[in-house]
């Protein structure tokens, strides 16, 4: 463990939290797309079918079921307790655009022809785009709520430390994983253009509105 | 070696 994962990982956390509790706390998941919901999901039960057979540590498994868990409620709250308030006609990016080449593209280049390793891979090039019906929702509507941007910015963030740890994990440990690094530089630059606009106008106290 | 490693990650 180093300080990006760490920090990596703590990002990550803060961003789930801080969208379970914008739900639960104004009871409504207007802005939010239940497609990277579900996405996210789906990307979380593939990677982390490893918890029923290999054990690695208590944070490990901890932080893995809690990724779980918490974004299966977040699933429910936006498609049954909170559904009326869900923007629906505006969450309109095709989910299979993005798992169908995810799954051609695990076949194709992993480590190794095994089912475990071919959904941890599908798994990882599918987290790097699963952000996309989100941004797609935010370009949509033309806005965002602070809060939404909070979110944003710390899953982004989250991939971006992950890239500076496998540097680290480079040159301290030899480590190193072509699939995880590319996917998670695309992950990355997918926010780009979301940090540009939340360090601009989010940070000095106003709205994320896009440009016209 | 490398694969087993990288499993320690989220």
């Amino acid at each position: 463990m180093n300080i990006f994962r760490l920090t990596g990982d703590l990002a990550h956390l803060t961003a789930i939290i801080i969208l379970l509790l914008k739900i639960w706390k104004t009871r409504s998941c207007s802005g939010i797309s239940g497609k990277s919901q579900i996405l996210f999901t789906v990307v979380y039960i593939t990677r982390y079918l490893d918890l029923f057979t290999n054990y690695i540590s208590a944070y490990n498994t901890l932080m893995k079921i809690i990724f779980v868990v918490s974004s299966l409620a977040t699933v429910f709250l936006i498609y049954f307790k909170f559904k009326a308030t869900y923007d629906r006609n505006h969450d309109t990016f095709r989910m299979e655009f993005l798992i169908i080449p995810s799954i051609i593209l695990a076949l194709l280049i992993r480590h190794e022809f095994t089912v475990m390793e071919v959904l941890w891979t599908f798994s990882i090039y599918l987290e790097a785009v699963a952000i996309l019906p989100q941004l797609f929702l935010v370009s949509k509507t033309g806005e965002a709520e602070t809060i939404t941007s909070h979110y944003l910015f710390a899953l982004g963030s989250y991939r971006g430390l992950y890239l500076l740890n496998w540097i680290w994990r480079y040159y301290f440990e030899n480590f190193l994983d072509w699939i995880s690094i590319v996917a998670g530089f695309v992950q990355t630059v997918l926010y780009c253009d979301f940090f540009y606009l939340y360090v601009t106008r989010v940070l000095h106290g106003r709205k994320l509105r896009l440009p016209a | 070696k490398l694969i087993k490693r990288r499993k320690d990650e989220l």
